[in-house]
């Protein structure tokens, strides 16, 4: 089925700890720097989305989401 | 494949291993194996031998903790994060830690002990994730009830440590690349308006509201088919696939796998026991017919009488003059047959028997 339009909040939140733990994501806690555009998020999301071979949009898709639920391996995809 | 950061790797080729506990899930003696089948899919390809040891410090130490167990990760309970190691290194380096909060298990139920525990080693011997779907060292869990290095583990690997002196090293899969242009397939089926390829153990996917080409384990929708499939064909008024693999077949409605199957080909179908397996197949839905392709021949089989038409089987070079004498898949789409043979594909036209284009095999790709 097509995505919900707005990324559900608890959506939001995985987002967040997913790039952190895999993709070395810094928290800084900065709730406005994670809306904005160029936000390292988006970037992290890219990076996550490549490395998947998923569409690389910066936006937390239905494929992208799907992704990250998937049970994995705690070692981070990108060097520390 | 990718290697650690710094390329860091045991300095020796004996290595020694230590299970320090147990999870309460399996058997002392099912986690014992799981770890030393893990550790032999390592040692099959490089110089490395590992030895279990009881006591005292091991290279590699292998524990199942939960949540902070006071190393850099904490675990998260169930689900998500399954298991992390170490790079080599002294001490903790190569270590392995699994989460007790998950179940694990010797079968197919989530998760497999000696599936995550081959992944856990490659980053105890120096590697990092891999790309590649079908590499043991992707980041996701998934297992069918195989465990093997792929040609990308392994070269990840060697690598690092060369090659086995054992000359006899495993035959490892590869896993397709949609772009490459010696890709050949073992079958291809239309499926609810979408086209799916079929080669060794996985499908390659199209669709047209996502331009990248999806490759996964066949398994991931049909997890009892078996793998290298050689034949694959649509009853769409029936909303059923049908897949076949030597004298037996296997149907599927969407991802639900019919009863009753496999089924074998003579007496569902009419086959003469010569006929071994099925090369190529396609169902015609306004005709009902189906055509069966069988080194050069061919057969046409009615959907709605339930039986082979008469006068076959015929020469294929006859009927579909200009396709070659042998066909490894076939699919009909917007009224058009498109063969396949090696990396050469055939646009037919079925009214006119012509070929009206010669393509490549992954032309579908837009490559």
């Amino acid at each position: 089925f097509p995505a919900p339009s707005k990324t559900q909040d608890q959506d939001v939140e995985m987002v967040q700890k997913y790039l952190e733990n895999y993709y070395t994501l810094k928290n800084d806690g900065n709730q406005i720097e994670r809306k904005r555009k160029n936000s390292p998020v988006v970037e992290k999301l890219k990076q996550m989305q490549e490395f998947f071979g998923l569409k690389i949009t910066g936006k937390p898709d239905a494929e992208t989401l799907n992704v990250m639920k998937q049970p994995r391996c705690g070692v981070p995809d990108v060097a520390q | 494949f990718v290697l650690t950061e710094g390329h860091p790797q045991w300095e020796k080729t004996h290595l020694t291993y230590r299970i320090e506990n147990y999870t309460p899930d399996m058997s002392h003696a099912d986690v014992d194996s799981a770890i030393e089948k893990a550790f032999q899919l390592w040692s099959n390809v490089t110089p490395l031998k590992f030895t279990k040891v009881f006591e005292g410090q091991a290279d590699i130490m292998i524990s199942f903790q939960s949540g902070d167990h006071h190393d850099n990760s904490p675990f998260e309970g169930p689900g998500g994060n399954l298991a992390h190691a170490f790079q080599p290194g002294p001490g903790i380096g190569g270590d392995v830690h699994f989460d007790e909060d998950e179940r694990w298990t010797n079968d197919l139920r989530n998760y497999n002990l000696y599936r995550v525990a081959a992944h856990e080693l490659g980053h105890s011997l120096g590697l990092s994730h891999s790309t590649d779907i079908g590499a043991l060292m992707y980041p996701t869990y998934f297992f069918n009830g195989d465990v093997q290095l792929s040609q990308d583990d392994v070269n990840g690997i060697q690598a690092i440590y060369g090659p086995s002196p054992d000359s006899t090293q495993p035959i490892a899969p590869v896993t397709p690349q949609a772009c490459d242009s010696k890709l050949t397939f073992d079958a291809i089926t239309t499926i609810r308006g979408e086209v799916m390829f079929f080669k060794d153990k996985f499908y390659m996917r199209i669709n047209f509201f996502y331009p990248e080409v999806e490759l996964n384990f066949i398994s991931v929708f049909w997890p009892r088919l078996p793998n290298t499939l050689e034949a694959a064909y649509e009853l769409a008024y029936r909303d059923e696939i049908r897949f076949f693999k030597g004298n037996k077949y296997w149907a599927a409605q969407g991802q639900n796998m019919l009863r009753g199957y496999p089924k074998d080909i003579y007496t569902s179908f009419g086959f003469p026991k010569t006929v071994k397996n099925i090369d190529a197949a396609v169902s015609e839905e306004d005709t009902g017919k189906t055509y069966f392709f069988v080194a050069d021949k061919y057969w046409r089989y009615d959907e709605y009488k339930r039986t082979m038409d008469k006068g076959y089987p015929k020469m294929i070079a006859h009927d579909f003059p200009g396709i070659g004498n042998k066909v490894d898949a076939v699919f009909k789409k917007d009224g058009f047959f498109y063969f396949f043979h090696g990396t050469r594909q055939y646009k037919f036209d079925p009214k006119t028997k012509r070929v009206l284009t010669l393509l490549k095999a992954n032309s579908w790709f837009k490559c």
